[in-house]
């Protein structure tokens, strides 16, 4: 599965 | 950010505005679905715990109140200030068949299992389908007051924009986030028949009213 990143979006 | 993202997010805040201005200036919420207001509670509460612990920007932060209270200031003036307006009777889907299969969903398919992440996909599957409640009042009573109609082309307006902007960031940034642009599909697809409505009677200012 994907790599985490930063929720950036609302 | 980019200007797509922008005008979805304004389009969101104008929406979820529009809504609290037409209980409050009407003193009813009739017509409004309190079952998909409890299920958008639900998604910003899930969605914005990283509220306090991780910092975006400003504006993501500010976004996030706003959204958070006024979903929950909607919640009180349907159950609680003008509960005696609350149409219960055509309010009437059942929550709790959008409420598991998201669950289940979002521990079959998530980018991790952190408890953050896992409640991040939970709000993702639920706001796709957070509005089927407030369209199925729609289609019991066969129409809706012009200002909900708005309301919910600006609702559906929001996230297609949101399917814009995963376009443009794929092409100048190479991100892509799977599981947010399928359901941000899915969710645009359902207000699909609502737009062909909006577009073809309330902009040629007739009542919005499903063919019979």
């Amino acid at each position: 599965l994907k790599p985490k990143f930063i929720k950036d979006e609302l | 950010m980019n200007i797509f993202r922008l005008l979805g997010d304004i389009c969101h805040l104008v929406a979820i505005i529009v809504l609290l201005l037409k209980i409050w200036k009407t003193r009813s919420c009739a017509g409004i679905s309190g079952k998909s207001q409890i299920l958008f509670a639900l998604v910003y509460t899930t969605r914005y715990v990283d509220l306090f612990f991780t910092y975006v920007s400003l504006y993501n932060s500010v976004m996030k109140v706003i959204f958070l209270a006024s979903s929950y200031a909607t919640l009180y003036l349907i159950y609680v200030k003008f509960k005696a307006t609350y149409d219960f009777n055509h309010d009437t889907f059942r929550i709790e068949f959008l409420l598991i299969p998201c669950v289940i969903l979002s521990l079959l398919i998530t980018h991790d299992y952190s408890p953050v992440e896992l409640l991040w996909t939970f709000s993702i599957y639920l706001e796709a389908v957070a509005i089927l409640p407030q369209l199925f009042m729609v289609s019991k009573t066969g129409e809706a007051e012009t200002i909900t109609s708005h309301y919910l082309f600006a609702l559906g307006a929001y996230r297609a924009l949101y399917i814009v902007n995963w376009i443009y960031r794929y092409y100048t940034e190479s991100f892509i986030d799977g599981i947010a642009v399928v359901a941000g599909i899915i969710q645009t697809i359902l207000y699909a028949d609502f737009f062909y409505l909006y577009i073809t009677k309330v902009l040629k200012g007739k009542d919005f009213k499903l063919p019979a």
